[in-house]
């Protein structure tokens, strides 16, 4: 399989950087070929694969921006088996700085184009926007996996998510698939976050995936050491469901 | 008392909308007037407040885009004492519809003008980024509340969302103070977060304030039902902590 995966939700603070973390070093760990791509300029998904935040240069900006060429800012093996092009702070400009550009949704596919086949796996950590970076990952993208917090609202807005994709389909051309919904930070507590999750499967069918991560203190700490789940605390619930997570996906990739 | 607050921070996922929404109904119940404006194009706050999803608008939108006299899209007594002005899907393309227009920054600020002695506090319930329309919060506003969940990195984004409102201040000749930070969603059990909260009193002093709110699964519940934490779970940790905060914020806004 090679895929290319663009983790999204435009709603803040779903998962998507603690998944696109764990998800990485999990499909590393069963010896898969994977590059996480940080596009959030808060850069967290480089900071919790342990990057230091005063060596976030040169990032995916010096590629976007500067005509760069992309394999010039991928580090090698940041975790065993994972590459990464981290994010900075000015790639927060890039509505302004490509407004004017021709195919500006098109950039970031173009710039890996010439490094796709050297990975199995592709992960995108997109900002929670749908703004020209994002759109940038999902034109790349082979599919995407929507990380969604079963709470208030979170229905409408995995719908509200679902028809801008189809509308970003029909304007740009892109034939991005679902790999999926994946719930994350599931509080069993929460009265009616099972009656959210139902709603959502009964709305989005078997897109929605089997693996649900809840809530688990270790995946909190894991970012302050700079290690995945599976290294801070491999026996924990946290790194069981992650697990489970690799799994999936990559049964799920085998049929997109 | 008469002030307006900015709730603020990039990072998504912190607690401002159901700071805003508690904060507000408990003003209002101490016999303040107090008027929300939905600067979310989620409409989060609007939708927490019992507004149906279909009946958004007419929002701010109507106003900032199309010269509504604000009075006109006011909403009275969306709870007791509390009125509302709507966000919706709309406001996302606030930065692209507003590019070319003067004094772009300061519309929020004309627009509220005429209405602002009507009221005691005006919260605004700020999306999770700096664009436009934030912008346009900061330079409307009195002050600012920024709401932090102790994870990692809070510290270092706090630090990056104060230089951008210093650079803010400096740029737009605007004066908007700190109300102050806020802890929100404290996990106790997270290793780390006492490290972060000491961190970040060492760093900003007397602007953090010591109310802080903990987790507690009825401040998820509560906007299920359109419903603030004081009317949903009154006897609620959740409850007592958002009391605590409206009398510290009311103590601190005498001093500003
Ligand atoms: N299953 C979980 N259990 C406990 N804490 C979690 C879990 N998943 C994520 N977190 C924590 O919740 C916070 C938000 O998660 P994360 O940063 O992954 O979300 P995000 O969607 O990437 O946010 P943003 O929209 O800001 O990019 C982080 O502090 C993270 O460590
Ligand atoms: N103290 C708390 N305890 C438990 N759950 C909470 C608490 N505060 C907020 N929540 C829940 O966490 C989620 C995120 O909170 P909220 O929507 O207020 O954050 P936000 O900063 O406004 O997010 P956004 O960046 O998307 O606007 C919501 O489901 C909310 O109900
Ligand atoms: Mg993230
Ligand atoms: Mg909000």
């Amino acid at each position: 399989t090679r895929m290319m995966i663009a983790i999204i939700n435009n709603k803040g603070g779903t998962g998507k950087t603690t998944t696109c973390v764990n998800l990485a070093v999990g499909l590393a760990g069963r010896g898969h070929r994977v590059l996480v791509v940080d596009l959030d300029s808060q850069a967290s998904a480089s900071l919790a694969l342990g990057v230091q935040d005063d060596a976030l240069s040169p990032s995916i900006c010096r590629a976007l921006f500067d005509g760069t060429p992309v394999k010039d800012v991928i580090r090698s093996g940041i975790q065993p088996g994972v590459d990464l092009i981290t994010a900075e702070m000015n790639l927060s400009n890039a509505d302004l700085l490509l407004a004017k550009a021709a195919g500006r949704e098109r950039r970031l596919n173009d710039l890996l184009a010439p490094v796709r086949d050297a990975y199995d796996y592709i992960l995108c950590d997109c900002a929670s926007a749908l703004s020209l970076v994002p759109i940038n990952a999902l034109v790349a993208a082979d599919c995407c996996l929507a990380c969604l917090t079963p709470e208030h609202l979170a229905h409408e807005g995995l719908r509200m998510l679902a028809r801008a994709i189809a509308r970003l389909r029909i304007n740009m051309g892109i034939d991005v698939q679902w790999l999926g919904i994946l719930f994350t930070m599931v509080n069993p507590r929460l009265r009616h976050s099972s009656s959210v999750m139902a709603k959502v499967r009964e709305d989005f069918g078997r897109n929605v995936l089997t693996t649900e991560i809840r809530r688990d203190v270790k995946l909190a700490e894991a970012p302050f050491f700079g290690r995945s789940i599976f290294h801070h605390a491999p026996a924990s619930k946290g790194a069981k469901w992650y697990g489970n997570l690799v799994d999936e996906v990559i049964e799920r990739c085998r049929n997109i």
